[in-house]
């Protein structure tokens, strides 16, 4: 699971 | 991107336009927490650091570009343009009481023990609870203009459909963020009691009256 992904998010 | 995300995002936008909105045409920041708007200026400041450093779209940058100069202006008008306007006397929440556990809460819990992780994760913690000062005012004073509701309604409802965009990711993206994810359903929550108000009261054509 990836949690660094949400830095694609406002 | 997903819908949830978009519509989300539009929401914040369609916040703090109205926000701007109300300011402008009324000429006045009366009802409006100058602290709420100062720890969001501080959310997006210690969010979007990596805004030159790390180019996701330019959706993304346009948005980030918009948030950071809109609160830092929406500031700048309650603090020196408009201040004669700011009812000071209502906006006595203490910010130390939400900057100092969310800053100590960012070093202990975070996914990376690093300078921009921690902002980035003081920054999550921050805007969960960064509108209590205004609520709190709004408890205070018993009432809110009906366009400061609209935006309260909006800046509520934009982390509501992020948590629709989480479940989103998590099922078909496989991405999951915790810390995000919880600290997204805390700042829901506080607004809860607001959203009640706002639909039994603002949407029958009513003033915002908290009972007395």
């Amino acid at each position: 699971q990836d949690n660094r992904s949400m830095k694609d998010e406002l | 991107m997903n819908a949830f995300r978009l519509v989300g995002d539009l929401c914040h936008l369609a916040a703090i336009v109205l926000l701007l909105l109300k300011i402008w045409k009324s000429r006045s920041v009366a009802g409006l927490s100058g602290k709420s708007q100062i720890l969001f200026g501080l959310v997006f400041v210690t969010r979007y650091l990596d805004l030159v450093t790390n180019f996701v779209s330019p959706y993304n940058t346009i948005m980030k570009v918009f948030f950071l100069s809109s609160s830092i202006a929406t500031v700048y008008l309650i603090y020196t343009k408009f201040k004669a306007t700011y009812d000071g006397n209502h906006d006595t929440f203490r910010m130390e009481f939400l900057l100092i556990p969310c800053a100590l809460l960012a070093i202990v819990v975070n996914h990376e023990f690093s300078p921009m992780e921690i902002l980035w994760t003081f920054s999550i913690y921050l805007e969960a609870v960064a509108i209590l000062p205004q609520l709190f005012m709004i408890s205070k004073t018993g009432e809110a203009e009906t366009i400061t509701s609209h935006y309260l309604f909006a800046l509520g409802s934009y982390r509501g459909l992020y948590i629709m965009n989480w479940l989103y990711r998590y099922y078909y993206e496989n991405n999951f963020d915790v810390i995000a994810v919880v600290a997204g359903i805390v700042q829901t929550v506080l607004y809860c009691d607001f959203f009640y108000l706002y639909i039994t009261k603002v949407l029958q054509g009513k003033k915002l009256q908290l009972p007395a």
